[in-house]
């Protein structure tokens, strides 16, 4: 189903005879409304449109051209609306949910804005790895700020039998360092650090996590960020990038209404791809991510 | 997108990217310049610098409605319920708005209504320490209203006049626990009179245009909401979702949240919210 930003779009090159420029811009503006209103980024926006523009004005003028004389499979409308989806598609691909294990204690670190979900994910992605990449994780209490942080932790490691390394040392380097010496000695191979919410634009905590990037050399970094963000993920996932240049992200909280625009902006200015979402407060929902799934939501 | 005429095109490009990149959203900034574009004259639209001028009186405006502190002599007690989606900020908002009317000088009690979320309760009896309130809390799993109820209970019992209510975060979207968080409400309301006396809309600044349907379906579910809390406006986002939200449900944004400290809840302010919007 489309929004009806893309439905108006396609009802504008339904309504004439024959295609020209001018009517391929009339389209591209509802489908730009449609876009800003799913919350994506404001220059990936004008960045996509040209790009359908280009092809657009192409092969949908020459389809056009085509239809009037004759039947055609699918009509100009529709081959915009087409030429869209893929390359929204495009955008979001290619597909790689793919985790880096080379060392003997492999590490993943969770990074991201407050209240994204990132101790909820950790959790998840502890389960996941277990069961269904046989690892054997274990969960790094590397929140110190955040009232009862290493709790929660600790009940979602206890729900799931996964064991969790705290200390109470206020020390998250020293933490997350420690924790990769226990996991060896408790038979352990990947280490899931969960660190403290905190602004991109905050230096001394984002210098933080370069210190446990630079101690602890995790092969894999991701950026937990939640699919109702709205213009602030291109700034804040560009940031994170920049400072400790990610290997993926994980986009929560898609079991809402929230379009997950932001999909496609920190995906399109970073480069690296999305590997995981979540859909629910439950530790089972967390599903490897598939773009086609989000290219629908996205259209509407 | 706007397609009118009168105003210059790279004018009304340098407008948009403000309004959209601050999450003003589409609808929201459509009728911004309709209204605008009605009331002045074409010759001072052609003035970039009036026209931005226009707009922000025009939101500020907006977001001026009356918002008065709370009138604590209403409730006995004073009854506050935070609601909203998860991750937004409540417990954390409920910590610097006891401090505050703890330093006021009211006896605060908190009610730890989130018995769902792992370590939703003691998360909340930290910042009872910090605020130096005493918070009420249920058995495991507890029922909800129950502690809501029994935290008001105990308000009476103790002389304490105001009692914030935690809710566990919930998405708009689930009808079950939308169901759930009518019930608190009903059960407050047994609890004593007018209760809740307001219950605060807790939206994240960097929400994107989804603030607007959380602030429709909460709304609507509880039969109206007496004020919004927009928090972690310290970072870069700008929150302008709620220009749309202001302008549709009439709800003042009463605090602000500015970090994550217990003093950093500041009452809004229109005109420096829309002075950071245009910044
Ligand atoms: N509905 C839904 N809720 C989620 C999802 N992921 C996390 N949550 C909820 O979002 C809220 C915040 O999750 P946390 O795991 O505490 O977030 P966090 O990033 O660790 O927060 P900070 O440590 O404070 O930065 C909790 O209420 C979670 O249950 C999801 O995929 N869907
Ligand atoms: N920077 C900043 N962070 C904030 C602000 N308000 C809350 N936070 C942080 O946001 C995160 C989530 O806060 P909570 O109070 O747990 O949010 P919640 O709405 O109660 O979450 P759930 O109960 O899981 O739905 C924590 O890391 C808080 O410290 C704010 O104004 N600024
Ligand atoms: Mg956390
Ligand atoms: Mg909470």
């Amino acid at each position: 189903t489309l929004s009806k930003g893309f439905r108006a779009a396609k009802r504008k090159l339904s309504g004439v005879a024959e295609i020209h420029e001018d009517d391929i811009d009339e389209a591209l503006r509802e489908v730009r409304m449609s876009l800003l209103e799913a919350d994506v980024d404001f220059k990936v926006t004008k960045n996509f449109l040209n790009r359908v523009r280009e092809k657009a004005v192409g092969e949908v003028v020459r389809l056009s051209a085509k239809a009037k004389n004759r039947k055609v499979k699918v009509t100009p409308a529709e081959h915009f609306i087409s030429i869209c989806k893929q390359e929204l598609e495009h955008l979001m691909g290619p597909v790689d949910t793919s985790l880096n294990y080379e060392r003997h204690v492999s590490a993943i670190m969770m990074v991201g804005l407050q209240g994204s979900g990132k101790t909820t994910t950790a959790a998840k992605l502890a389960r996941f790895i277990r069961d269904f990449q046989a690892r054997k994780p274990i969960l790094v209490a590397a929140d110190v700020y955040r009232p009862a942080a290493i709790d929660q932790l600790k009940v979602l490691g206890e729900r799931l039998g996964v064991p969790v390394y705290y200390e109470d040392s206020g020390d998250p380097i020293g933490i997350c360092s420690r924790a990769l010496e226990t996991a060896k000695d408790k038979g352990c191979d990947t280490a899931i650090f969960d660190t403290a919410g905190r602004l991109a634009i905050d230096d001394t905590l984002m210098n933080e996590l370069e210190k446990i990037q630079e101690k602890t050399s995790p092969e894999n970094i991701l950026l937990v960020s939640d699919a109702m963000i709205g213009q602030d993920a291109v700034r804040t996932a560009s940031e994170f990038n920049r400072r400790l240049e990610l290997t993926g992200f994980i986009l929560t909280k898609l079991d809402g209404d929230a379009r997950g625009g932001a999909a496609l902006s920190i995906k399109e200015v970073t480069g690296r791809p999305i590997k995981f979402i979540g859909m629910g407060e439950g530790l089972d929902q967390l599903e490897e991510f598939r773009p086609d799934g989000l290219a629908s939501r996205i259209l509407g | 997108i706007f397609g009118r005429q009168v105003i210059e095109p790279d004018v009304l490009e340098e407008l948009e990217e403000v309004l959209f990149t601050a999450d003003i959203g589409v609808k929201t900034a459509q009728a911004l310049l309709d209204r605008v574009q009605d009331k002045v004259s074409t010759k001072k639209l052609s003035d970039p610098k009036r026209l931005f001028s226009e707009i922000k009186q025009e939101i500020e405006n907006i977001l001026a409605l009356p918002s008065e502190d709370f009138d604590i002599s209403r409730g006995n007690p004073f009854v506050i319920m935070m609601i909203g989606v998860n991750g937004t900020g409540k417990t954390t908002t409920i910590g610097k708005l006891a401090s505050q009317l703890k330093e006021a000088g009211h006896n605060v009690l908190m009610a730890a209504g989130d018995t769902f979320r792992a370590a939703a309760v003691e998360q909340l009896a930290v910042w009872g320490e910090r605020a130096g309130c005493d918070v009420i809390r249920g058995a495991e799993g507890a029922d909800p209203g129950a502690v809501v109820f029994d935290a008001i209970q105990a308000a009476k019992a103790r002389d304490a006049d105001i009692v914030i209510a935690d809710t566990a975060g919930r998405l708009h979207t689930k009808v079950p626990l939308m169901e759930e968080l009518k019930k608190i409400k009903r059960v407050a309301a047994k609890g004593t009179t007018g209760a809740p006396h307001e219950i605060l809309l807790v939206l994240d600044a960097t929400t994107g245009q989804n603030a607007i349907n959380q602030a429709k379906i909460f709304s609507e579910a509880l039969d109206g909401i007496t004020g919004i809390v927009l928090t972690k406006l310290d970072g870069t986002a700008k929150g302008g979702v709620i220009v749309g939200i202001t302008d549709e449900l009439k709800v003042p944004v009463r605090f602000i949240g500015i970090g994550e400290g217990v003093q950093d809840l500041r009452r809004f302010k229109p005109r420096e919210f829309v002075q950071a919007l245009f910044s």
